[in-house]
């Protein structure tokens, strides 16, 4: 089962329109492995990216240094998952 | 009901196929399982037909989990299913349109994908075929309709790799195929609703090109009597409006596909997250989800049922 350790997803507020594309430049680096939930597209809709562990710090990197406005949605998508798995398996509980 | 299905938890494929067969056990007079088809794996493609008699009669078609990461959409699913079926005899709306119609419901439309976010890798949203020349998996099912397809936009890529690859031809998903072929071969499908999530959205045609359907105004206007459905309940607010102009253009959309095959009320839906989850969803807002959403998907199914063509 594939991990998501230090996965996080941020969300990221474009402004205008030269910040989009440069969104679209991030998604065109395959070596990120980014993972866009939502994509970079009108304004009005928040992007939100799930980014590997050993990309986040080049990500924000970038997107500091273009003064790009993001928060962070998700700061570590395992925690979550494993929420999710306890869940699951205790609902299972109370069906039995 | 006699039923130990937790609805507020998330389910395994075989525990949500084997709930279907709860379903038709216990409501036999007005639900039946088909079988439309099998996925890229073999696994059996069913829908929950609920019909109180007539053949042929007009119908509506509602799909859920085509993005099989998108789990808060099969397990709504699951819950209208039995919701539909309860309610029929009960709630005279309900009652009224199922005199009149039939109701096609898909809960998993694409099982590969969705046993592999079990199994393997959580994040997984396309099916699981394999692509020719490439080492990456997978077709995204919601750009592989026959709609625009492959069309030059940012909503679909020609990359085997990236998650929303087209794919190599139109319908080359079995799974699409097989929901293309039950269309057609039925003839009578006078609405298409399919769940996906997140962000809220609600919309219609077009998404591959970015001009207005011939139906703008209705679709509009009753895409906006369905989100204020969808608010009464807990405030969660939809924005609506055509796919295009909501978020971006993307050919080979499936709303696309069945509005270009004469299939008037086409919607999509993309169910809640207002908060910071994504389509992570948890368990716990399962149940106010379907049920927001449900009065949504009743609104517009009311208005089929008014506004036969």
């Amino acid at each position: 089962l594939e991990t998501f350790v230090g996965h996080q997803v941020l969300r990221i507020m474009t402004r205008n329109e030269e910040e989009v594309e440069k969104i679209q430049l991030l998604e065109s680096l395959e070596h990120l492995e980014l993972d866009f939930w939502i994509n970079p597209s009108a304004l009005a809709q928040p992007v939100d990216v799930r980014i590997p562990a050993n990309s986040v710090q080049a990500v924000k990197a970038f997107l500091e240094a273009h003064g790009i406005q993001y928060s962070i949605l998700i700061e570590d998508l395992q925690v979550i998952l494993d929420k999710e798995k306890e869940d699951m398996a205790c609902g299972q509980q109370k069906e039995r | 009901s006699s039923n130990t299905f937790n609805y507020g938890t998330y389910h395994t494929l075989e525990e949500i196929y084997t709930e279907l067969d709860h379903l038709v056990a216990e409501y036999s007079s007005i639900v039946s399982k088909l079988q439309i088809g099998q996925s890229y794996e073999k696994r059996p493609l069913y829908v929950l037909k609920f019909s109180t008699g007539g053949s042929n009669r007009p119908a509506i078609w509602l799909d859920a989990g085509i993005h099989s990461r998108e789990w808060v959409t099969q397990a709504s699913a699951i819950w209208i299913a039995r919701k539909i079926a309860s309610d029929y005899g009960k709630d005279p709306s309900i009652t009224s349109l199922l005199n009149r119609m039939d109701i096609f419901l898909l809960t998993v439309s694409n099982p590969d994908g969705y046993v592999f976010t079990h199994t393997t890798n959580r994040m997984w949203r396309k099916t699981r075929s394999k692509n020719q020349g490439s080492l990456c998996i997978g077709v995204d099912p919601n750009r592989n309709w026959d709609a625009g397809f492959g069309g030059r936009s940012p909503g679909a890529s020609s990359k085997p790799c990236s998650e929303s690859y087209h794919g190599p031809k139109a319908n080359s998903e079995v799974e699409v195929k097989s929901v293309v072929n039950f269309i057609k071969n039925h003839g009578n499908i006078r609405a298409f609703l399919t769940l996906h999530s997140y962000s809220q959205l609600l919309m219609y045609p077009y998404g591959y090109k970015c001009t207005k359907p011939a139906d703008y105004a209705e679709l509009d206007a009753v895409g906006r009597s369905a989100a204020n459905s969808i608010r009464s309940l807990y405030g969660t607010t939809f924005r609506v409006g055509t796919i295009c102009n909501v978020i971006y253009q993307a050919s080979g959309g499936s709303i696309d596909w069945s509005y270009d095959n004469g299939i008037k009320y086409s919607f999509a839906f993309e169910l809640r997250d207002t908060g910071r989850y994504g389509f992570l969803l948890p368990s716990n807002q399962i149940i106010p989800t379907a049920e927001e959403t449900w009065l949504g998907l009743k609104t517009i199914m009311e208005h089929v049922r008014d506004n036969s063509y």
